[in-house]
């Protein structure tokens, strides 16, 4: 059964959503809105591994989007393709059968629902890179009710991974 | 009261998964 059917993913994403502002970016972060741009996104992948999310990579991801939804979708494309090349290359795990997130309903309309399993991949980066100790400790000291989703979440991915 | 055993009990789950986590091999050979 899959663990997340008992969870609202809308809930997932309100929890990621806390999660994500522990990185404390440059970018604001505080709403779905702020993050479907792409920017905190990338921002919070190049914390989790600055040699693979190199500022040649990040270069690439448009800052000034506005409400520009054809560039949103852009960067979230590149992202999305970032995580999943992340996780063949440097993780060296496939996720499959796990419905990637929609960017085109993210970009368009602020899909939180699709927001979260956005956030979910991310998820799965920070808790299997080098400096996971790092951000899994940050989890640790989170309100419990987070942490309880943020586990959902992981376990959710782990069942989806094969090496 | 079993409002606190039962708290105790999740604290006790997510303290064991986390814990886990950390003690697991990431991807990278060595």
């Amino acid at each position: 059964m899959n663990p997340l059917e008992s969870v609202d993913r809308v809930e997932l994403c309100e929890s990621l959503l806390t999660w994500i502002q522990t990185f404390g970016v440059e970018a604001p972060c505080k709403t779905v809105e702020d993050l479907t741009s792409g920017v905190v996104m990338a921002q919070v992948l190049q914390k989790i591994d600055p040699s693979y999310f190199d500022d040649n990579w990040i270069n690439r991801i448009k800052t000034e989007v506005g409400d520009n939804w054809r560039l949103k979708i852009s960067n979230l494309k590149k992202i999305l393709k970032g995580i999943l090349d992340y996780n063949h290359e440097v993780l060296g795990q496939q996720i499959n059968d796990f419905t990637l997130p929609d960017v085109n309903l993210i970009g368009e309309h602020s899909d939180a629902s699709e927001l979260g399993r956005m956030l979910q991949l991310i998820l799965g980066c920070a808790v299997n890179c080098e400096q996971k100790q790092e951000y899994i400790k940050t989890i640790m000291m989170m309100e419990e009710s987070v942490q309880h989703v943020v586990m959902t979440a992981i376990q959710e991915l782990m069942s989806k991974e094969t090496p | 009261d079993p409002n606190m055993k039962g708290a105790a009990a999740n604290e006790g789950v997510l303290a064991n998964f986390f814990n886990s986590l950390l003690s697991k091999k990431t991807g990278t050979p060595g």
